[in-house]
């Protein structure tokens, strides 16, 4: 058999020390590219918006610029004259968009402490927001946990879905502070 | 080995490393709504 | 030579101007307040010569960057979002000076001044970043300068009619420059770099909006600049952090060019692969994999594929690279030529290997470039040999010709590190369903077949086993022919005794023919 780097000996012995060193690894054997952050299954085109080389997910929707007639770039006449954001006046649907499209942004934390002061709960595993269906009756109450019927604010279609949860208190987001 | 001019090379590309590109570098400054990264929760919508 | 005197108060006090008018928003917007800082350039007789105009510039770039620098080294901005926007600040004012004045330079209609003072303007911005790179070395910031590009191509891609007109100039402008700043230029630069060409507005202007492709070849060799500053490093078996974050990010840019653009790897894979090392298995992968979006791939799992029935095998992949061209030297591509066409003088199939050994250094022996192209060449060569006798390339049609003589030669003549190279040449055109892909899975099993020394059959299988161990995506050629392999029991792979070297060797080919089947 061949003795050196070059045959089926050499690649086991670079098998081996992969074993013992990941530095090694990535190179022979490479990474999974599926969670480099790229939905490799896309319908879409990727570039409009990659968010480059070092980020982990793609751009947010306000993040990638559209050139749209130059009439409507107002702000620099308007902006001094918007009132500032008072989050506890505007409506839920606002509050979710804000927290769903501020992804890593001071907004959504801001949106979720204001859903929380609405009897909103964010499950932490589930990763949706639940509130309790008004005048619901409890199947069961304890000390860590209750059940019953909730809404929790379905984002593919957009509104509040009513459904029998089981819920661990220690499962839901304390008050978001920032 | 590496090359004396691959070895300089690695050093720039060291201290560059250290210095990487922030996201906000390529992209317009908005006025109105600016970014403002925080770390959110992990458990936190991340895309 | 010496800047007038005064030139640089002017510049500092124009610039500055500027920078006020671009505060105050109104000026962002309004051509009125450029028209009057335009004029003040005038009277600060700025515009009177070329070449003060070069000077004006090369000292506001100089200005800014400096300005960059205070911001980026005061201990208690540094990383702080607030410093960032500081320099922005700076950086955007001076972009838009720029953008306005190439946009409103000579007659509307006229492009030439406009691109002039374009490349004008990138080549000066260029060359205070070599110089800066080249002076402060561990200290240099990337920033300021990707700050400057990344905003000026933003402002001269806007969709206005004056700046289409312009576009295709405006991207070649761009590529020059980055091809000057390429990173074994200005190694400080290069993660500024990558994202500066793999910036989607850049990406999309480049290989999607501009018609007939026109960019595609200046977008790959800015690829090539990349793999061949990322070779040296990627030899290393071990990566330190700052060549992985540049390899990872790397592999991301050509995941979007596989997912949107598969057909501009398929056109270059060629050069691509030409300047990756020979053990960047994945990223090779992944190249090799791009199939046109056309096309639709038979399961290379099925049984009983009829690779010979599939009517893509009969067409040729196109090829951008020159393959002939870099045959060298043309002593020897002469020689190559009267043996491919008459199968003589033997004695040209002993010296093949002269031809190809550059040293008896190991590891570098080889000329691999060199390798990659006589197998190519080659190959196709033989491919439209066996169609001139109106024959599609099969296990009878490949033998005994002048074109297996020589893969033949290297096989037996080549030692453990050539014929590593050699095969490696050939896998790298197992890729979608076309005529190179079957003409050489077929010659892979035939030298496979026809091997008198077990040392080649296992130099094979290294070579097709390697690059399927290695994380997905694997291309469809290197998929049919391994399967082939193991399969077909004319070629009594199981029986081999480096199949059975070891248990991981062993484990390995079971896992490996488990997915197969």
């Amino acid at each position: 058999m061949v003795s050196d780097q070059f045959g089926v000996v050499g690649l086991l012995a670079f098998l081996r020390a992969a074993e013992s060193d990941p530095n090694l690894v990535s190179l022979a054997l490479g990474q999974d590219l599926t969670v480099l952050g790229l939905n490799l299954n896309s319908p879409e085109n990727l570039y409009p918006s990659f968010g480059g080389p070092w980020a982990d997910h793609p751009c947010r929707p306000q993040d990638v610029d559209f050139h749209v007639p130059p009439e409507y770039i107002i702000n620099h006449a308007i902006r001094n004259k918007l009132s500032p954001m008072k989050l506890n006046q505007y409506k839920e649907d606002v509050l979710f968009f804000m927290f769903y499209t501020s992804v890593g942004d001071v907004l959504q934390v801001a949106a979720a402490a204001e859903l929380y002061s609405r009897e909103w709960r964010y499950h932490m595993e589930e990763k949706v927001w639940i509130t309790q269906v008004p005048g619901m009756v409890f199947l069961e109450k304890t000390a860590s946990y209750e059940r019953g019927t909730y809404y929790f604010f379905d984002v593919q279609s957009w509104r509040k879905v009513a459904k029998e949860f089981h819920l661990d208190y220690s499962k839901l987001e304390a008050r978001p502070n920032l | 080995p590496l090359q004396k001019e691959h070895q300089t090379q690695f050093q720039l590309m060291e201290s560059a490393f250290y210095h990487m590109p922030h996201p906000s570098d390529t992209e317009r400054v908005r006025h109105y709504l600016p970014r403002n990264p925080y770390n959110t929760p992990p458990y936190y919508i991340q895309a | 030579y010496e800047d007038p005197p005064g030139l640089v108060d002017k510049t500092e006090y124009l610039i500055r101007e500027w920078i006020n008018i671009y505060t105050t928003h109104q000026g962002r917007d309004s051509t009125k307040s450029f028209s009057v800082f335009v004029h003040q350039m005038n009277l600060h007789g700025i515009l009177k010569t070329d070449d003060l105009i070069t000077r004006f510039f090369r000292l506001s770039t100089q200005i800014c960057i400096d300005t960059c620098y205070r911001i980026l080294c005061d201990k208690s901005t540094l990383n702080s979002t607030g410093g960032r926007s500081k320099c922005y600040h700076t950086l955007d004012a001076f972009v838009r000076l720029v953008a306005l004045l190439v946009k409103h330079s000579g007659e509307s209609s006229n492009t030439t001044t406009k691109v002039q003072l374009l490349n004008k303007v990138l080549g000066i911005v260029a060359g205070v970043l070599l110089q800066d790179h080249d002076n402060r070395l561990g200290e240099f910031h990337q920033m300021p300068y990707q700050r400057v590009f990344t905003m000026l191509f933003l402002e001269l891609n806007a969709p206005e009619p004056v700046l289409e007109a312009l576009n295709f100039h405006v991207l070649t402008a761009y590529c020059h420059t980055f091809h000057i700043l390429r990173p074994a230029k200005a190694a400080g630069f290069c993660y500024a770099w990558l994202e500066l060409i793999s910036h989607r507005v850049f990406i999309g202007r480049m290989l999607a909006t501009t018609p007939q492709q026109k960019c595609w070849p200046l977008y790959s060799q800015l690829l090539v600049d990349l793999f061949k500053y990322l070779a040296p490093f990627l030899r290393n078996a071990e990566l330190a952090k700052p060549v992985t974050m540049l390899y990872k990010g790397t592999l991301r840019v050509l995941l979007v060019l596989l997912h949107d653009f598969p057909e501009f790897l398929c056109d270059n894979y060629y050069g691509f692969c030409d300047v990756i090392p020979p053990n960047c298995i994945q990223m090779r992968n992944l190249i090799l994999s791009a199939f046109p979006r056309t096309m639709r791939l038979p399961d290379p799992f099925i049984p009983n594929l009829k690779v010979d029935m599939l009517p893509e095998i009969t067409y040729a992949p196109r090829i951008l690279t020159n393959i002939a061209a870099t045959i060298s030297p043309p002593q020897f591509k002469k020689d190559l030529d009267s043996y491919l066409k008459a199968r003589a003088p033997v004695t040209f199939l002993s010296e093949l290997r002269s031809n190809l050994q550059v040293s008896n250094e190991p590891g570098i022996r080889y000329n691999i470039s060199l390798m990659n192209a006589l197998v190519l060449y080659v190959g196709t060569q033989a491919i439209a040999y066996i169609k001139n006798k109106s024959h599609s390339p099969s296990m009878s049609t490949i033998a005994h010709s002048a074109h297996m003589d020589i893969f033949q030669n290297l096989t037996v003549d080549l030692d453990t590190e050539g014929r590593y190279l050699f095969f490696n040449a050939m896998a790298n055109q197992l890729r979608y369903p076309n005529s190179h892909t079957h003409y050489f899975s077929c010659t892979f099993l035939y030298l496979f077949a026809e091997a008198n020394t077990e040392v080649i059959q296992e130099q094979i299988t290294r070579v097709l086993l390697e690059r399927l161990i290695v994380n997905r995506p694997h291309p469809w050629g290197l998929l049919i022919t391994f399967i082939e392999l193991i399969k077909n029991p004319t070629y009594k792979f199981w029986q081999h005794q480096f199949v059975h070297c070891a248990p991981e060797i062993e484990k390995l080919f079971e896992s490996v023919a488990r997915s197969c089947f």
